[in-house]
Parts: C-alpha cells; sequence; structure tokens
C-alpha cells in the first residue's frame, strides 16, 4: 500500500491510499486502505493521517481517524501517531503496522510496530529535493 | 509559519512523492497531488504492493482497493476489490467527484469505471501468476487465511467447508506482514 497525505498552497488537506491488498486472500477481502478513517483520513481543521500495515487488523481501530482526533486534541503529529499504534498493540501484540500523521501547519510525524524502523518520504520547501525519513517502531 | 505545501508518503515511495510535489509546486490541489502521486506507484508497482500484477488472491486474479478524502468538504471516494482496472486512485476520485456515493466494490465497480471511460485490462502478469502458482502446486497453499473450516486449511488447499465443532479464540496468523506484503 501506498498512503500519502499533503497540503496544498491554499492549505486544503487531501489523504488517499493505493494498493493490491495482501497476496493470497480470500476473494473478496479488503483491508483497511480503503476504508474512511482507517487506511486514511483528512481534516482542513486538523491535518491528516495515512496507515499501512496489517489491514485485517488495523481497520478495527480506525487508526488514521485516531491519529487527526489526537491531533485535534493537542499532541504532536509524532504523539498522535504513536497513540493510534499503541491502541492496536494493546490487543494485537505482534501486529505489523504504521502510520504517519501530518498537522495543517505542516509538522508531521509517525510510529510503527512490528518492525525495527520504518521508512517514510517527506517533501517540502525547507529542503530541495525529497527526503527519506525513519522511526523506530514501537 | 506553516511549513505548507507537504507532501508525506509512507514506505520508500520516494517517486510517488516527487510527483505529488511537483503538482503542489506548480500551484495544483492536494487532491491531484494525491491521485497523481499514487498513480505514480500504480504505474510503478511499488514493491509489488500497489497496482496491478502484485498480491495475487487465492484465485491468482489481483484486485485492487483505493481511497481519496477531501479535507476540505469531508467528501470521500473508494473503491474495494476493483477488478481489471489499474487505474484504482482514479476511479475512487470519480466515485467522490461523479457520484452522492462513497464507496463502490467489486465487479459493481468496475462496471461503474468502465461507464467512466476507464480501460478494463486483466491486471494478472507473469510475475505474479508464477507467485500464485508457486503458493497453490508448490506450497500447498500455505499460508492463507482460513480457520474452522475442513480440510485442515494449515495443510490443504481448498474448496473448504465449515468446520462442526471448533474454539471461538482469536488465531494466531501464520501470514507474514512485511515490506513486501501488506496493505
Amino acid at each position: 500500500t501506498i498512503g500519502m497525505v499533503a497540503i496544498d498552497g491554499n492549505g486544503d488537506v487531501a489523504a488517499g491510499t493505493s494498493t493490491n491488498g495482501a497476496r493470497f486472500k480470500i476473494p473478496g477481502r479488503i483491508g483497511d486502505s480503503p476504508i474512511p478513517g482507517s487506511g486514511a483520513y483528512a481534516d482542513n481543521s486538523v491535518g491528516g493521517a495515512a496507515a499501512t500495515g496489517d489491514g485485517d487488523v488495523m481497520l478495527r481501530f480506525l487508526p488514521s481517524f485516531l491519529a487527526v482526533e489526537e491531533m485535534r486534541r493537542g499532541a504532536t503529529p509524532t504523539d498522535a501517531a504513536r497513540t493510534a499504534v499503541l491502541r492496536i498493540a494493546a490487543h494485537y501484540e505482534d501486529f505489523m503496522g504504521a502510520v504517519v500523521a501530518l498537522k495543517n501547519d505542516g509538522q508531521y510525524g509517525a510510529a510503527c510496530h512490528g518492525m525495527d524502523t520504518f521508512p517514510f518520504v517527506v517533501q517540502d520547501n525547507t529542503k530541495e529535493s525529497f527526503r527519506v525519513e525513519t522511526v523506530q517502531c514501537l | 509559519d506553516k511549513n505548507i505545501p507537504i507532501a508525506i508518503t509512507t514506505w520508500w515511495f520516494y517517486n510517488a512523492t516527487i510527483k505529488a510535489w511537483d503538482v503542489l509546486k506548480e500551484g495544483g490541489t492536494a487532491l491531484d497531488a494525491i491521485e497523481q502521486g499514487a498513480t505514480v506507484c500504480e504505474v510503478q508497482q511499488c514493491d509489488g504492493t500497489v497496482g496491478y500484477g502484485g498480491s495475487p488472491d487465492e484465485d491468482g486474479e489481483t484486485t485492487l482497493d483505493a481511497l481519496i478524502m477531501d479535507g476540505k468538504t469531508m467528501n470521500v471516494g473508494a473503491v474495494g476489490a476493483l477488478r481489471r482496472i489499474k487505474s484504482a486512485i482514479s476511479v475512487a476520485r470519480h466515485v467522490m467527484e461523479r457520484t452522492k456515493h462513497s464507496f463502490l466494490v467489486g465487479e459493481l465497480a468496475t462496471q461503474f469505471a468502465v461507464q467512466m471511460g476507464f480501460k478494463e485490462e486483466p491486471l494478472t502478469t507473469q510475475q505474479s501468476k508464477q507467485m500464485w502458482m508457486k503458493w497453490h502446486n508448490e506450497d500447498n497453499c500455505q499460508p492463507n487465511f482460513w480457520m474452522n473450516v475442513k480440510p485442515d486449511p494449515s495443510k490443504y488447499c481448498g474448496p473448504y467447508s465449515t468446520l462442526d465443532n471448533f474454539r471461538r479464540e482469536s488465531p494466531a496468523s501464520n501470514v507474514k506482514v512485511d515490506r513486501y506484503n501488506h496493505d
């Protein structure tokens, strides 16, 4: 899956995902990616988030929605992503997944679980080129 | 001082990020950045986890899921289990902008896409076919997502039928979710 969040010059936020899902799934199965609030979520008044990982588990917790709501409550993007990931880990200690969160002022963060590290890509006006950033998983 | 515009993308998919950034830099909308950025991954089959020719299902077919959300209007377009159409994120955007619905699935989502002018074509590739044949013929359909069915899904391929007596417990998954196999 690719999950993306973007903010344009007008301050409008959008988010999205695209995926071919889990390998050897039972035909008809979908994961978290196309579910609003699970695979991705956006709200101009707060920001946006996107998630990736084990979709059968992740869609039960709406992690992108949760991350955005945490930012609405004042959390930093990193803390919001951590809260969303830890909510799932509290029930599924072996789950693999990650959340990226982007606040409407351009601050961003990420959190992950079930891997050593998780990479994500950012491009903004502060650098001439894109940069791959990595977070240590919880 | 706001750090905008900005684009952020999961995994190492920098070509998608570059495309999204190019759109934003030229004054395009966040929605255009998401659609065009994700389209890059659909075309380039990022890590085999996006687009055609990856993650075949039990029947060897690749189907696609996509979502796009507008944070300005809270409008949403999504497709699930989309068959024989490569441009899943663009179909999702058509659901958002050409209908009053949010989510279309399966064969009927394909019919919608065709009506909207998208080309219908197989999503199977030689590589995805070989991946499926190995799983089916050499690995005995292992791993898979079945439980509480017969014959024993941890040993045999289907078709399966329901097992009358089983313990209701949360299953330990034997399916490895990793960089190359994830939602």
